[in-house]
């Protein structure tokens, strides 16, 4: 069945906010999912992080406002960590 | 700053462009990227000297997708550049994806804006979280020839590399906090429910229904508009703002600058001595729209549209101990006129001033 529109969006969403932790907040690629089962999820500290960065409610959720700034054009150098 | 404080041993750096957008024309591209590269010179003791061949210090290049540095771009929007800290080799380039809609005015990616901000990498700066600096990661048009280094970015720099050897220092503009209690404004305006205030290049703007104010630069909603709006009003029945600066007016429809703006005050019905609108709110119940200039005022007829006799009069005879006005605005019958850090709350019927409160009283600090 094709997948219902709300669920779509949702996995949208999560894509788009699992690449831009990885992209510019440091968040590991992780492609052990069932290692994932055992650690701790880092992806709300990291959003917690980006929030706090751009001055936006602290919530570590993809909160409407969250996603809006996520998908603003910008600059490709991580906001923190390393770049070279 | 970036991780382990890179910065580039010499002062006088060199730059070469590798190629070019094919969007812009060679001679345009030039001048954003000399005009990037003063918006840091103008501040500290760094030269920049352009050569044609050789490895340069900055190598300023357009690429797309995967172009061998283990960042690659991702098509239109998204990702527009990005820039290494200084370095051998590919330290300090800086990289524009290609596909981006490059551009020398408000359309697309403005590239003088965007490169000024990846040249800032390329001398060691990083991401900074004042939504007015710069450096801050997002891109917000602003129109080139309006253009000032912020201060935020301004003391990034000179920390790295010190004050420029010009006898009196460049400051630049600050980000306005909304419950900083020294907060000016330019000018104030409803629009459609919500509260507008002008400063420099930003809008405060208040929801009624919402807590936070929001902070965003006036092109992020009207590129065409300039920075330093010094007078707004809503006329309601109209749904139409007036915007004020200097010798000219724009309309907004709705949430659109109308066609064929700005248009000269002087259609209004000001005389040439007039130069500029400090302040003005119309009153919805009687259909006359005041403006404030200096210490007089102007009093408009919104139905018959003209000035109406008998004016200019003085502001000290009418409204009070206000003398002069930076902003004014109209909301429930009562007139809140701001001067400096203070505003006061006019009864017009009364014609007298009911309260006097700060300036920021509008937002929850």
């Amino acid at each position: 069945f094709p997948v219902a529109p709300e669920a779509e969006e949702e996995r949208k969403n999560i894509a788009l906010v699992e690449t831009y932790l990885q992209n510019f907040y440091n968040l590991q690629k992780d492609d052990q999912p069932h290692v994932r089962l055992k650690s701790v999820n880092p992806l709300p500290e990291k959003l917690k992080e980006m929030q706090e960065f751009f001055g936006l409610k602290v919530t570590g959720k993809p909160d409407l406002e969250t996603l809006e700034m996520m998908k603003k054009p910008r600059c490709g150098v991580p906001d923190i960590g390393k770049y070279v | 700053f970036t991780e382990g404080n890179p910065k580039w041993k010499r002062n006088n750096l060199t730059y070469r462009i590798v190629n070019y957008t094919p969007l812009m024309r060679r001679a345009d591209v030039d001048e954003a990227i000399q005009k990037a590269l003063s918006v840091w010179s103008n501040v500290t003791p760094l030269t920049f000297q352009k050569i044609e061949d050789k490895m340069a210090d900055i190598m300023i290049s357009f690429v797309v997708r995967d172009h061998q540095d283990n960042s690659p771009f991702d098509g239109p929007n998204g990702q527009l550049a990005h820039a290494f800290q200084p370095g051998e080799a590919i330290g300090g380039d800086v990289h524009l994806d290609n596909e981006e809609y490059w551009t020398k005015d408000g359309r697309g990616y403005n590239l003088f804006i965007v490169i000024a901000h990846e040249l800032g990498h390329s001398l060691g700066l990083s991401h900074s979280t004042d939504p007015g600096a710069l450096m801050y990661p997002t891109y917000a048009y602003t129109d080139p020839k309006e253009f000032h280094l912020p201060q935020d970015d301004i003391d990034g720099i000179q920390a790295i590399y010190g004050q420029s050897n010009a006898p009196v220092q460049p400051t630049g503009p600050t980000t306005p906090q909304a419950c900083d209690p020294s907060l000016t404004f330019d000018a104030v305006t409803t629009l459609r429910g919500e509260m507008m205030f002008f400063k420099g290049r930003y809008i405060l703007r208040k929801h009624p229904q919402r807590i936070e104010t929001e902070l965003n630069f006036i092109s992020l909603f009207w590129p065409k508009l300039p920075s330093g709006i010094q007078a707004a009003y809503e006329n309601i029945e109209r749904d139409e703002v007036l915007l004020f600066k200097e010798d000219k007016y724009w309309v907004l429809r709705g949430y659109d600058i109308a066609p064929g703006y700005p248009k000269s005050i002087y259609r209004l019905g000001f005389p040439k001595t007039v130069k500029r609108v400090n302040a003005a709110y119309s009153d919805e119940n009687t259909g006359k729209t005041y403006f404030f200039v200096a210490d007089r005022y102007w009093r408009y007829d919104e139905n018959k549209r003209s000035m109406d006799h008998g004016y200019p009069r003085k502001i000290l005879s009418d409204f009070g101990k206000i003398g002069r006005v930076d902003a004014a605005f109209q909301k429930d019958g009562y007139v809140y006129f701001f001067h400096g850090t203070t505003q006061f709350q006019f009864d017009p019927r009364g014609k007298r001033i009911v309260r006097q409160m700060k300036s920021n009283s509008w937002f929850d600090c």
